[in-house]
């Protein structure tokens, strides 16, 4: 792993005791290599070593008996900053109907991350209503419909088109006395801009509390290009990174944060209704060092 | 990255950028770059360089094996199998739309039995298309699912059974051995009848489709792979990676959410894809 490769590179000179900078660049050459193939996107793996580097050779590693361990711990810090430095909870208001939508890419986990949250949230004692609006694809709402059942909780999925449906559900938890209402919205590309206009179209109508971009935590480079155009076209509160519970690193939770600033809040690690986790940065910052 | 010269290095970078934004991963970036700078040392012409890096790129892909496998005794079975979300369902369809258009009979095995809706969403699917399917109930043995398929295939004399299968974690020992089950189930009713195990990935996935395609090989072979999601923004790279070491053939690409969104795999058309 990482930090065995960086004791080879340091090693053979510790009974010189001087490390040369050019051996610091040769453990960040290591070190950009893993990020990389961590998905951390290119330009964003570049900015990173430039700034570990200032650290690195002013002194810090140079001087450091333990220079491997002082070095990753340079990394490991920094990444753990990148990644927010602390868990962020959901923005939800005690007094008003929260509504949380949930956005994101096809097959990015969605649907069954509306079904998880509803069953956190309604651990925490919050009342809650399921909408499904995504009308194109094939049993969507049925599916939605099934975990809802699943859940003892109720889902409302009627409606004309998937603004209708929002703006019926909106009434229905108004009228019920429910204080969190959870919408499942299709999956889209961003660069669909008649997808993503129904979204932006949405949102103004019901003014949600916070709107949750749903990503494959395997997404690769593209990851900063579709999260940077879901937040400027559509502004998103929050991000949930899925499929965790995969052998893939989760660099891609490092170019979402640092392209869009806004914070991961959880983590999909599994197919059933109990697998979401709240997300702690120093986590993942040691999932992607691999 | 790699060990450079100093004579026009911003065209190298920008080179390596491309390539790995592209999801090829630092193995093969690293690899093909320092082919390209054997040849092109003394060409200065961006152009050439690119048509060059264009060559030693399609040189790392198969040279044939890129239509389906089928049978001279059919049924031929296809097996649909990868893991959460990349398309596999609605891939199913895509093919079997197609086949069905080229004159094959097609029936269809839903035995994702696991996740919410599954059996519904390919039942709609196969409605639309109007080829039959094969079920059972919310629950059931996948590989009861499978075998009944067979049987109603070889019975009903189709020319494809296209099996579509759960979504699952590569890593997940339960999983991957659920799918063994229905590989032995079909290889001993009917042995030879299995022609083609297609792997789905997605585009938009990076380093981890490799490890996904390792992993699946491993557990249960796999003859063909199908990447969705191409009508995205990622390029896909990572199959340049997967035909050069795991000498695996890309059949098809997904292209879109349409039946018709779905394509043959040219390796020309997506190297040229690359710098677009
Ligand atoms: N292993 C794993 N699978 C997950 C996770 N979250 C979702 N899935 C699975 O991923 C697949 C896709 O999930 P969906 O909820 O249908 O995804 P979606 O975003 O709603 O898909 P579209 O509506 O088509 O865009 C399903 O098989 C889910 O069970 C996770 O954290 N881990
Ligand atoms: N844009 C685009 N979307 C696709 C493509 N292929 C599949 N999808 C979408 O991706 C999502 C997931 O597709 P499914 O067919 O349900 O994927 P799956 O692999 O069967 O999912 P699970 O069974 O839950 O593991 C759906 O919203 C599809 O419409 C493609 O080529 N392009
Ligand atoms: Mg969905
Ligand atoms: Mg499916």
């Amino acid at each position: 792993n990482l930090t065995d490769k960086l004791q080879t590179i340091f090693k053979n000179l510790r009974g010189q005791g001087v490390i040369s900078e050019s051996n610091i660049k040769e453990g960040l050459r290591e070190i950009q290599l893993a990020l990389l193939e961590a998905d951390v996107n290119y330009r964003i793996v570049k900015e990173f070593i430039e700034s570990v580097t200032q650290e690195a050779i002013g002194q810090k590693v140079l001087n450091s008996i333990t220079p491997s361990q002082k070095l990753v711990k340079i990394v490991n810090d920094k990444l753990i900053e990148l990644l927010g430095q602390n868990a962020s909870p959901l923005n939800l208001s005690s007094t008003q109907l929260n509504i949380i939508m949930l956005v994101g890419l096809q097959g990015s986990g969605k649907t069954t991350t509306c079904s998880k949250l509803a069953k956190f949230l309604h651990n925490k004692g919050k009342s809650i209503l399921l909408a499904g609006t995504d009308t194109q694809r094939p049993a969507a709402r049925e599916q939605l419909q099934f975990l809802g059942k699943n859940l003892g909780l109720p889902v409302i999925t009627e409606g004309e088109n998937p603004l209708d449906i929002a703006l019926n559900s909106v009434k229905k938890a108004n009228s019920s006395g429910v204080d969190t209402l959870i919408i499942d919205t299709q999956g889209r590309l961003h660069i669909n801009d008649e997808l993503m206009d129904e979204l932006l179209k949405m949102k103004e109508a019901i003014s949600p509390k916070e709107i949750l971009f749903v990503a494959d935590a395997m997404t690769g480079q593209d990851a900063v290009n579709i999260a940077k155009s879901f937040n400027e076209k559509l502004g998103i509160t929050g991000v949930i990174l899925t499929k965790l519970d995969t052998d893939t690193r989760g660099g891609a939770a490092i170019s979402i944060r640092k392209v869009t600033g806004v914070p991961i809040k959880f983590i999909g690690m599994g197919e059933k209704g109990e697998d979401l986790e709240i997300f702690y940065p120093e986590r993942l910052a040691s999932r992607i060092l691999g | 990255l790699f060990k450079k010269e100093t004579e026009g290095e911003n065209l190298w970078d920008e080179l390596e950028q491309i390539l790995i934004e592209a999801d090829m991963g630092v193995g093969v970036t690293k690899d093909v770059l320092e082919n390209l700078r054997k040849h092109v040392r003394m060409i200065a012409d961006k152009e050439e360089i690119l048509n060059s890096l264009e060559k030693e790129l399609l040189g790392n892909f198969l040279h044939d094996g890129r239509s389906l496998n089928s049978s001279t005794t059919p049924p031929a079975v296809v097996l649909m199998l990868g893991v959460n979300g990349v398309g596999k369902t609605l891939t199913t369809s895509k093919l079997a739309y197609k086949l069905k258009k080229e004159g094959s009979k097609i029936l269809l095995a839903a035995s994702d039995t696991f996740r919410a809706a599954a059996i519904e969403q390919l039942g709609i699917l196969s409605k639309k298309i109007e080829v039959d399917m094969i079920k059972h109930s919310y629950g059931a043995d996948p590989a009861a699912v499978c075998y009944d398929a067979v049987e109603a295939a070889k019975a009903r004399g189709v020319d494809f059974l296209i099996i579509d299968t759960a979504g699952r974690s590569h890593i997940d020992k339960n999983l991957m051995e659920s799918l063994k089950k229905i590989r032995r189930v079909i290889d001993s009713r009917f042995p030879g009848m299995l022609k083609e195990i297609l792997l789905v990935l997605d585009a938009t996935t990076g380093q981890n489709a490799l490890s996904q395609a390792k992993t699946f090989v491993d557990s249960l072979g796999v003859t063909g792979i199908v990447m969705t999601k191409l009508d995205g923004t990622a390029k896909g790279g990572i199959i340049v990676a997967i035909e050069k070491e795991l000498k695996i053939p890309i059949k098809f690409i997904g292209t879109g959410e349409n039946l018709e969104d779905f394509e043959v795999f040219d390796p020309k058309v997506f190297v040229s894809s690359l710098f677009e």
